[in-house]
Parts: C-alpha cells; structure tokens; sequence
C-alpha cells in the first residue's frame, strides 16, 4: 500500500492511498485503503490522513475519520489524535499498521506500530527526510 | 501559506536483517522521487490533489511497492488493485476497488470524485467508468512481478490441498517468471530477493 498527504499554497489538504490488497485474497476481499473514513480522509478543518495496515481493524476501528474527529472535537495536536488511535485503540484491537498526516498548518506526522514503515516528508521548510523502521 | 507533503509505502514487519544496502538505498531513492514530484506540483501552485496524485503515481508504477506495478497477488491468481483520494475543502471524495486493467488506480479514484456523482466504484463497473473516461486500460500482465508472484506460490504450497495450486505449464504468470528478461531486470532481481524475507502472516 502506497499513500501521500499534501497542504497547498490555497491552505487546501488532500489524503490518497492506493494498493494491491493482501496477498492470497479470495472473495474479492478489500481492506481499507479504498474506503474513505478508514484508509484515507481529509478535512481541512482537521487533517489529512492516508492509513496502511490489516484492512479490516483499520475499517472497524473507522481509524482515518477517527484522528481527524479527535483533532477538531477534541482540540488534540494531530500527533496525540494519531497515537492514541494508532498505539491505543488500534493496538488493543491486535491491529498493526500506521499511517501518515498532515496537519492544517503543514506538519507532517507518522504514527505507526509495526516494525517499520516506508515514509518520508517535505516541510514547510523544504526539508526531506525518508526513513523505513521504528 | 504553507506547503508541504507526506508520503508512506506501506507497513509491516520489515526488518534491517532482511534488506540489502543496495535495497535499502533503492526504497530511499524512490520516496525521495515521489516526495520530489508530489511538491514540484505545490511548489508551482498546484493542487493538493494533484500533487497527492502525483506522488502516489511514481509509487503506483515502481514494482518496490504493493500498488500498481508490484501489488501482491489473489488466490486465483490475479491482482486486485483499490484506491482512494479526498479533498479537505469540499470533503469530496472518490474510490475504486477490485480493478485489474487500470495502471494507475489513484488517476481513476480522482476521476471517481471529480466526474461522477458517486464516491466508489468497484470491479467491473469501475472498468466501465473508466473506459467512458478514456482511462487507458492494460494487460493485467502488467502487473507481474517474480516477487509477489513467488509470495503467492509459497504460500499456496502451505495451503490445505484443496487450495493447491495446479502445476498447469500453459499458465502464463508462471511462463512469465520463467522469462529471462523479467529476471534479469534489475529491480525484479533486487526485490526477488524479498522472497527469502520472513512474511508476516496477514494473507487471504
């Protein structure tokens, strides 16, 4: 599963995610990656979102829509909303995964429980950074 | 105001011990590509949207990755690919899942949210959508690749006989891995490699 999250020069978030499933499938099997509110959702109110993960704890735990709701009803940094979703709720549920953010004002953020997770940023500043494990 | 971008190509049990430098450096390279392309759209006053596309394409079409070129295969042997995209401003949103022809999924979920009245599309009728957009469609060989193709095959051997998969020599995805060129292609043989990588458990 491939995902990005963007800020533009208008102040406009956007959230994609895209993937081939999980391996062996049968019965035309999807996770979450298409269903927004669980893979992906964006709110320019709250956050960008795009999730990667055992589909089917991410579409149960409704985890996409959840960090952005805790964001706006809640008023917690994107980063507290991610973890507690991610390293809480998700983790409880034996669901691994993570996914990456982005804030209104342009923070990036990675909150993921498994191993490791290909990602990487550029800021406000310009900066990259790539990285793959914990 | 600001812009920014971030990308991820997927989670799970990867470990430092079963990456080669030469693999590792490989992955870096290619997120740096996308990030690169995702703000080159920002930087020039384009679309989050857009620039969202455009990072996830360069992944889309890079075999390291399970989307696209390289996604992992069905148990009836085929690849089903799914994606989705939102915008923050409008909370418009479009989706598709279970295609197999379409090169570049995350270019149909945006057509999705921007020509249709509906949010996801998926199998056949998303084919459909996509033809009365000019999406070009392509051969579901395209998808291919000795690495996801070897995961399926393992794991079909550990699979009760009644999942067994058939030994049948006119199988074109197993004639495919037979051909030399796929093999020899550098990304096919640095990512075959995966295979000796310990998978987690998460199939079917």
């Amino acid at each position: 599963t491939v995902g990005a999250v963007a800020l533009d020069h208008s102040g406009n978030l956007a959230a994609g995610t895209s993937t081939g499933g999980m391996t062996n499938k049968k019965f035309g099997r999807i996770g979450d990656s298409p269903i927004i509110g669980a893979g992906t959702y964006a709110d320019n109110q709250a956050c960008a979102i795009s999730a990667t993960g055992h589909g089917e704890y991410f579409i149960r735990a409704a985890v996409a829509h959840d960090i952005c709701a805790r964001v706006k009803y809640k008023k917690v940094s994107l980063q507290q909303a991610a973890d507690e979703v991610i390293q809480e709720k998700l983790k409880a549920m034996q669901g691994d995964g993570g996914i990456v953010g982005m804030s209104p004002t342009g923070e990036p953020v990675f909150s993921f429980n498994s191993s490791g997770m290909y990602r990487g940023y550029i800021d406000k500043n310009g900066k990259i950074f790539t990285a793959i494990y914990q | 105001g600001n812009i920014a971008i971030a990308i991820h190509g997927g989670a799970g049990t990867i470990l430092k011990a079963n990456m080669t430098p030469e693999l590792e450096k490989a992955y870096h390279a290619k997120l740096a590509e996308a990030l690169k392309a995702g703000y080159q759209v920002l930087k020039t006053g384009g679309s989050s949207v857009n620039a969202v596309q455009a990072a996830i394409v360069i992944m889309e079409d890079s075999p390291l990755f399970n989307a696209g070129k390289g996604a992992v295969f069905t148990h009836d042997k085929t690849n089903e690919l799914d994606a989705s995209i939102m915008e923050g401003k409008s909370l418009n949103a479009g989706a598709i899942s279970g295609v197999s022809r379409i090169k570049n999924p995350i270019k149909l979920a945006t057509l999705v949210m921007n020509n249709s009245k509906h949010v996801m599309l998926s199998g056949q009728g998303a084919e459909e959508f996509a033809n009365s957009q000019s999406v070009e469609l392509v051969s579901s060989d395209y998808f291919h690749t000795d690495r996801r193709w070897n995961q399926l095959l393992k794991l079909l051997k550990d699979e009760p006989d009644s999942f067994k998969l058939s030994e049948d020599k006119d199988d074109k995805h197993a004639q495919q891995s037979k051909n030399p060129q796929d093999l020899n292609n550098e990304h096919s043989a640095k990512t075959a490699q995966l295979t000796q990588w310990p998978d987690d458990d998460k199939f079917g």
